[in-house]
C-alpha cells in the first residue's frame, strides 16, 4: 500500500511526465524532474523506487515507460466511468477541459436540475434531469461523480450518490458532504492552491 | 523556514478549520482532524508545533488561534491584489468563488481579449482589454494573477505578466509556462485530483 502523501506527489510527476512526453522527451534525470516540483533528487528516486522503477546511471528514466508504471500504481490505467452533476460555470469548464480524458476517466453522463439544460447534449455527452438519477446511473455502471453543484444541493445528492453504489465523489462545493466509509471523497479548494503560490511568494528570496 | 510539503498540509489544516469555524466548533482534538484528511495524530501535532501550536491535553486546540496562527504561517493573513486573466467558464466560476476572498486575495480586475467582455463588469470587478494590461497593473499594485486561458496565448501573458512585477502566477492552462525563477508559479490540474480519487478507490478495503 502507497501512503496517501506519497500518491499526491506521485500524481504531481505524472502530470510533468506527460508533459515532457507530448513534447517528445524519451529520457529524464530525476534532477529535472525535481527542479519543475521542488522537490530533492532523493525523494523523487525513492518515491520511484517504491514501484519498482529505476532509472539508469547517467540515463535517466523512461519517460513513457515510467508514465505506464504511475499509472498502474495510482490505478488510473484503467477507465473510470464518470458522471457530473451541475452544468454551471465550473461544470461546463470541467467537460471541456482535455486533461480528464487524458488520465482515463471517462465522462459519460452530465445531470441538472434546470429545466432549460435538460435533454440537450454537450459535446456528445446526454444531459439528463436530476430526477433520474436513480433509473440513469445503475445502467451506465458509473464509479465516479463530479459534484459541481450550490453549497445547498450537495450533501443531499452525495447521500443518493453513496445509496447508488458510486465508489468515488470529487465534491467543488465548500461544505462537508458528511459521508460515511462507505464512499471515498476528494474536497476540492482551489483557495488552497492560491494558498499555497502565496506561500510560494513569501518564501521565494525574492520578497 | 516550513518545508513546501508541510505548507500543502497547512493549508489543508486551514481549510477544514474554517469549516469548523463556520459551524460554530469552539475547540477540536488532532484525531477529529486528522481522520477528515487521512492524515496521523502525530503527523498534525508535529506540524502544529513547527509554528508554536500546542493544544491543551484533554481538551484539544482553540479553532479561531489556530486558524489566525495558520494564516499568518501561510502568508494569507494579509490582502493580496489579484487579478484574473481569461473570463471563460473556469475564469466566471472563480471570479463567483467565495474561498478566495475568504483567504485574503481580492480580485480587483479581469483582463479579457473578447471584445464583447471588454468594457462590461462582473459582481463589480471591471473587465479591461488585455492591450490595457502594462497600462493598469502597476496602478492597481497587483502581486498575483490568476492565468485561465487556452493553452496558446498563457506562456506569451506569463511573460508579460513577469516583466510587470508580478510575483506569484496561478496557472490553469495545460502547458509549461517556462519562466525563470524570477515569479512563482503553481500549475493546477485538476486531473490530479481525479487521481487522488482514484488513489483512494483502488486503496479502500471496499474494492
Ligand atoms: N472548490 C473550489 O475551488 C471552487 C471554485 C469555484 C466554484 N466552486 C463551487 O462549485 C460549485 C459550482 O460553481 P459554479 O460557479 O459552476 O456555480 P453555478 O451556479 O454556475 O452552477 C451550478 C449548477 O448546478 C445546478 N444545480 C443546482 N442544484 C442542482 C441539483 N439539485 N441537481 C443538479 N444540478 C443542480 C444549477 O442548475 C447550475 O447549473 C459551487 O458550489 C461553487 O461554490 C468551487
Ligand atoms: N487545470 C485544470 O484542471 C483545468 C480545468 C478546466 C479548464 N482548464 C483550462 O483553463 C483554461 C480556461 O478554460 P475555460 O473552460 O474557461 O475556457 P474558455 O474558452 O471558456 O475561456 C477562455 C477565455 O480566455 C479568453 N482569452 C483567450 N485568449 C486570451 C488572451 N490572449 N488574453 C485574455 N483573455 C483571453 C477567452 O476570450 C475566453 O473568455 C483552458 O486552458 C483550459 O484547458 C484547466
Amino acid at each position: 500500500d502507497i501512503p496517501a502523501a506519497t500518491a499526491s506527489r506521485l500524481g504531481l510527476y505524472l502530470r510533468e511526465l506527460q508533459h515532457f512526453l507530448r513534447g517528445g522527451t524519451e529520457t529524464i534525470k530525476s534532477n529535472a524532474l525535481g527542479r519543475r516540483l521542488g522537490l530533492s533528487d532523493s525523494q523523487i528516486r525513492r518515491d520511484l523506487a517504491l514501484f519498482g522503477e529505476f532509472g539508469k546511471r547517467g540515463v535517466g528514466y523512461n519517460v513513457s515507460g515510467l508514465v505506464q508504471a504511475l499509472r498502474r500504481a495510482l490505478g488510473t490505467d484503467g477507465n473510470w466511468n464518470t458522471i457530473l452533476i451541475g452544468l454551471g460555470n465550473l461544470g461546463t469548464a470541467l467537460v471541456r477541459y482535455r486533461g480528464f480524458r487524458e488520465q482515463g476517466f471517462r465522462l459519460q453522463a452530465i445531470f441538472e436540475s434546470d429545466a432549460t439544460k435538460i435533454g440537450t447534449e454537450l459535446d456528445g455527452i446526454p444531459i439528463y434531469g436530476i430526477d433520474d438519477l436513480e433509473q440513469i446511473v445503475p445502467r451506465l455502471n458509473a464509479q465516479m461523480a463530479i459534484l459541481a453543484v450550490p453549497v445547498g444541493p450537495a450533501p443531499a445528492l452525495a447521500r443518493r450518490l453513496a445509496d447508488l453504489g458510486i465508489a468515488g465523489i470529487l465534491n467543488f462545493a465548500p461544505v462537508s458532504l458528511a459521508l460515511h466509509d462507505e464512499v471515498s471523497t476528494v474536497d476540492v479548494d482551489l483557495a488552497v492552491e492560491l494558498q499555497r503560490l502565496a506561500f510560494a511568494v513569501v518564501n521565494s528570496d525574492r520578497s
